[in-house]
């Protein structure tokens, strides 16, 4: 599903499983992306830290 | 409008910022004879005034000073650090105005930038930054009169300055087209509803504050609140997370893991290399707990918490794919601090009140995200559960300096302790044998013998 929504550039194995919100429906659970453009892969990376 | 000796017009600095948290907040100058317009952004984490002084990739415009009638040239080469990025520069005077500030023309020292590194994002609009912390953390030294000490004895306002930062739900690092106010002198009532909670400022280098304790979903952490303050907890409009020392981190993401309704989450989300996507119609921050940072009060034996809710801390970015709309941790780990920077300064007006030493918090009223309110502020609580003090009191400001320093003072008292034993040793234990010390007729004990 991710590849097919994402395209190559951005294919990561998810290792979400759903959970059950208070209300008996499933929680929706995310696609896990890499930030474009963040090679460092830091949290810092488009943050500011002065 | 609230007006301060009747001088202040502080409806006329309400929405003077522009920016976001992910590149900061900015605010309009002019600077030298004529006025050259920058945008300078506002950090309450350093000290020094700065401005580009040449053309960078990064930086759209600079001052250039030999077109300023007005500039003076101090000479001095100061070079600045932060946690991310460093820039030299040259120190000078100049006169300002602020289209959007306080009235008047003042002269302040200025650092022109000749060479940054890391300094100047790729994308940021502002030019130069604007260091409203304490003068001892001024460069060269704290002799260097930072621009609000300026301000304060030309213009006459009181020691005081507040801060509404308005991007809570809004792409980080988007358009720039958030807004905020900086309230040079005074607090500006329209910003804020309810009441101030005030927390004493511990020393006055940084805005350091006391933290007490930490809940995630209304759950103590339960860790010794010492660690909350290693080295220092402060308020920093220059830093855009929320920045936790690493035991905090580690305790922090855990209790969401264990009380958010999504398990197993990837480890890559927390440390900031991955984003969490989810359908452009779907909404994520009803599946993470809120976040309680309690702080001590101005009356010590009690307390007051600021809340901030998933939206301040799982941030939407721009990048979406078509269907996706993706969001980031906007909390990370520390070695030296714990920094309350934008994720959680969003939530709240924040007034620094250097005049009687403590910080505010107040609620904002921007700090909503689809009408709904994303951060609260609650108080009193008593602070018998907690330790009368969780800043030690020798404050160790460059830690890794310290260590060394007492690394080398021990080894030259180790050697000068030698010396000294050498020196005071009898000659005769100081003798070393040679060859020539073989019993022969020259030897001393025969030429004795022979008196």
């Amino acid at each position: 599903v991710a590849s097919g929504r994402c395209g190559a550039r951005f294919v990561f194995p998810l290792r979400v499983s759903p959970a059950v919100a208070p209300n008996g429906s499933l929680v929706p659970t995310p696609v896990l992306l890499k930030p474009a453009g963040r090679a460092g892969a830091s949290q810092e990376a488009g943050s500011l830290a002065l | 409008a609230a007006e301060s000796g009747g001088a202040v017009n502080f409806v006329a600095m309400v929405d003077n910022l522009q920016g976001d948290s992910g590149r900061g907040y900015y605010l309009e100058m002019l600077l030298g004879t004529p006025p050259q317009k920058l945008n300078i952004l506002v950090d309450t984490g350093s000290s020094n005034f700065a401005v580009a002084g040449a053309p960078n990739a990064d930086v759209a415009s600079y001052f250039d000073t030999k077109k300023s009638s007005t500039y003076w040239s101090l000479g001095t080469e100061v070079t600045v650090k932060y946690t991310q990025g460093s820039w030299t520069g040259t120190l000078g005077t100049d006169v300002i105005t602020m289209p959007k500030g306080i009235n008047g023309t003042y002269t302040i020292n200025i650092a022109t930038i000749f060479q940054s590194d890391n300094f100047f994002l790729k994308g940021v609009k502002w030019h130069g930054i604007l260091g409203l912390a304490y003068s001892v953390l001024a460069k060269p030294s704290s002799s260097v009169e930072t621009f609000f000490d300026s301000l304060v004895s030309q213009a006459k306002i009181p020691n005081i300055f507040s801060l509404q930062m308005c991007g809570a739900g809004l792409p980080v690092s988007g358009s720039g087209t958030s807004g905020g106010s900086l309230i040079l002198g005074g607090i500006e009532p329209s910003l804020y509803e309810g009441e101030v909670w005030y927390t004493p400022i511990k020393e006055e280098w940084y805005y350091q504050v006391e933290i007490l304790k930490l809940e995630v979903a209304g759950q103590n952490l339960n860790l010794d609140c010492r660690e909350y303050n290693k080295e220092k907890a402060i308020v920093d409009s220059g830093t855009t997370l929320l920045r936790l020392p690493e035991k905090v981190f580690s305790a922090v993401v855990d209790a969401i893991v264990r009380t958010s309704l999504i398990q197993e989450f990837s480890p890559g989300f927390w440390i900031g290399a991955q984003l969490a996507c989810w359908g452009i119609m779907e909404e994520p921050w009803a599946m993470f707990p809120k976040i309680s940072i309690y702080l001590r009060d101005e009356n010590s034996s009690s307390s007051f918490r600021i809340t901030i809710l998933p939206q301040l801390y799982i941030q939407p970015v721009l990048e979406t794919d078509q269907n996706l709309k993706c969001y980031r941790f906007g909390i990370s780990s520390s070695t030296n601090a714990l920094v309350l920077g934008a994720t959680v300064m969003e939530g709240f007006y924040v007034i620094f009140d250097r005049a009687q030493k403590k910080v505010g918090f107040a609620l904002s009223p921007c700090a909503e995200v689809g009408g709904f309110p994303v951060s609260e502020i609650e108080g009193p609580f008593t602070t018998a559960d907690v330790a009368s003090n969780c800043v030690s009191t020798i404050s160790f400001h460059e830690p890794i300096l310290w260590i060394v320093s007492y690394a080398l003072m021990s080894f030259c008292g180790l050697v000068l302790l030698f010396l000294i034993i050498l020196l005071l040793l009898p000659p005769r234990f100081r003798h070393h044998y040679t060859e020539n010390d073989i019993v022969n007729d020259e030897s001393s004990l025969v030429r004795h013998r022979w008196k």
